[in-house]
């Protein structure tokens, strides 16, 4: 699963 | 971004405003659950805790104040200001219900156990049934404002749009987030028999009633 480390959503 | 997340966005933020102008022009907060707006303002409070850590962008960072902002605004508004008109009588629902298993499952569940990203994920639990008050008070009240109804609308609508651009990024760029996904799905279930009630009644001009 790829996570993205800095969250980007609201 | 993607224009459904962009949409989703939007949606959010006229959700949010409508509410803000609701209170403010009416000089009520009848038929608003005051109790939602305090889990809405955790929710914000949380999940933005890396507003300073983490800068994703302008637009980012400043959807993430006027949100936090206007829920606190809203909050003060119907326990400060208007709070002689706040429907103390109705607005009943337990959130300690909502509180609770959210923080016990952000524990259990989550991408890592660190104290931010525990409190990242128990916004989100939180954020996909803090509605239930406020569809809690429609019921028991069996009815809702016109203005009320567009607000619950706009609010469903949302993680709606956020649930095409999770659909739109999975295909596009391999990304997906169980949790966010499976809560979003959760939250926008709770608002279908709302959204049933709203095409068929509001959009033809009718007020929101509930059948006896």
């Amino acid at each position: 699963q790829v996570i993205l480390k800095k969250k980007d959503e609201l | 971004m993607n224009v459904f997340r962009f949409l989703g966005d939007l949606s959010h933020l006229v959700a949010i405003v409508i509410l803000l102008l609701k209170i403010w022009k009416t000089r009520s907060c009848s038929g608003i659950s005051g109790r939602s707006q305090i889990l809405f303002a955790i929710v914000f409070t949380t999940r933005y805790l890396d507003l300073f850590s983490n800068f994703i962008s302008v637009y980012n960072t400043s959807m993430k104040i006027v949100y936090i902002t206007c829920s606190y605004a809203t909050v003060y508004l119907i326990y400060g200001k208007f709070k002689a008109t706040y429907d103390f009588n109705h607005d009943t629902f337990r959130i300690e219900f909502l509180l609770v298993p959210s923080a016990i499952l952000a524990f259990l569940v989550n991408h890592d156990f660190s104290p931010l990203e525990i409190l990242w994920t128990f916004s989100i639990y939180l954020e996909s049934v803090a509605i239930l008050p406020q569809l809690f008070l429609v019921s028991k009240t069996g009815e809702a404002e016109t203005i009320t109804s567009h607000y619950l609308f706009a609010l469903g609508s949302y993680r709606l749009l956020y649930l095409l651009n999770w659909l739109w990024r999975y295909f596009s760029q391999g990304f997906y987030d169980l949790i966010a996904l499976l809560s979003g799905i959760l939250q926008t279930v709770l608002y279908c028999d709302f959204f049933y009630l709203y095409i068929s009644k509001v959009l033809k001009g009718k007020k929101l009633s509930l059948p006896a």
